[in-house]
């Protein structure tokens, strides 16, 4: 992904000539500069909960690429990368490891998918897992190692990797691709969770390793390091704002009360709307 | 002839600029919207602004029934308004936000930006 990023220029293409209303070099801010300025980050963690909603980098590399490729004239759904989708949502694994089974031989990885549209076209969908690095580098596997994704249902292989341990003493990511599940996939008789399994083995052999090893357990990791699923779609017809503002709406009608009750602010933007 | 003012504007009837491209700082903070955009916090969506009066120009590509109007309008102001200054070519812009499941999405949102006005 890194090979398509385009650095963004410093005045847009767009701006050229126009009449800048407030600060001129308002576009020119990266993101991460736009987070650790902006007030939204904040607002964020008050309104949508303790947990708060950190982009991934991925996302945030996403955006940042996409959007300078537009001020370039450049149409970003012809980069590979892109999978020529119009639309990429994350979703975040709520999966937690069973500490009570050590080694850890296999781990679930849960979706949330209920957000996704039948209306829009599935173009494509990846899990991406980011592998620390083991605490104990003395009892990592030797050798090539071999991870695995399975469905949880039929615990049909998805993707596998090799990986070499003397690689796995920088911590990344490991893409999967997923798409053979979704491909197949309808609504109606999967529900709106995905469970993703994955397991190591040792070579090609049938001994599973423990992911520990591997830096794949979940403890002690950042918002930013959990796992997250990326679906690719391609909306079918031209939308508008107006149906993430009635989601939003709508997700909001349907909170507790709790959060209904500290919505005074909410409410006056809604009327704002 | 028309005579200008200090500021460039012509007196009298043709006060008002011909149809074309304005500023349109768009804010999404001031529109309460910050609290599902992530990014951008503000664009320049631009707008279109002035008259479609006769002679047409070119760059307006106006279609064949712009061109009828306006020529109406010309003969009888009180029959037939002016054809309308619209948006005719826009381009989409990136948006990074949250959407009601609380994920975090990428999206391209189509005309979002006046990139041309004309007279239609």
């Amino acid at each position: 992904f890194q090979s398509a990023a385009i650095i963004s220029p410093s005045v847009p293409r767009r701006n050229k000539g126009a009449k800048i209303l407030h600060d001129g070099q308002r576009s020119t801010k990266f993101l991460k500069e736009i987070f650790a300025s902006s007030p939204i980050l904040s607002h964020h963690q008050e309104d949508f909960n303790k947990d708060a909603i950190v982009p991934h980098d991925y996302m945030l590399s996403i955006y940042r690429t996409y959007s300078a490729a537009e001020r370039l004239g450049l149409n970003a759904s012809f980069f590979r990368s892109s999978k020529s989708a119009n639309t990429i949502t994350s979703f975040v694994d709520r999966g937690t490891d069973d500490l009570l089974h050590s080694p850890l031989r296999r781990q679930k990885y849960l979706f949330d998918v209920s957000t996704l549209s039948d209306k829009e076209e599935l173009v494509g969908a990846e899990l991406r897992i980011f592998r620390k690095v083991p605490g104990d580098l003395q009892t990592s596997p030797t050798g090539l190692y071999d991870i695995q994704l399975l469905s949880c249902r039929s615990e049909r292989l998805l993707d596998s990797r090799s990986l070499d341990p003397l690689d796995s003493r920088k911590p990344g990511w490991e893409v999967l691709d997923v798409w053979e599940m979704f491909k197949n996939r309808h609504h109606s008789d999967q529900g709106s969770q995905i469970c993703l399994q994955l397991k190591g083995t040792l070579g090609k052999s049938e001994m599973e390793i423990d992911l520990k090893q591997m830096g794949f357990d979940r403890t002690g990791r950042t918002q930013q390091e959990k796992a997250i699923l990326v679906v690719y779609t391609r909306s079918k017809k031209r939308e508008n704002l107006f149906n993430e503002m009635k989601e939003k709406i709508k997700s909001r009608g349907s909170g507790s009360r709790s959060e209904e009750e500290r919505g005074l602010q909410f409410k006056a933007r809604r009327r704002r709307r | 002839t028309a005579l200008n003012n200090r500021h460039g504007k012509r007196h009298g009837k043709k006060s008002k600029s011909r149809c074309s491209k304005k500023a349109l700082h768009v804010n999404f903070k001031e529109l309460g919207w910050d609290d599902w955009i992530i990014a951008p916090l503000d664009y320049e969506a631009y707008h279109c602004e002035g008259v479609c009066d006769f002679p047409l120009r070119s760059h307006l590509e106006p279609t064949n029934h712009a061109i009828i109007q306006t020529l109406m309008n010309s003969m009888d102001p009180n029959s037939t308004p002016p054809s309308c200054c619209v948006p005719t070519k826009l381009s989409p812009i990136s948006i990074l936000y949250i959407d009601s499941g609380n994920n975090v999405v990428y999206k391209q949102y189509e005309d979002m930006v006046v990139e041309q006005c004309g007279c239609r």
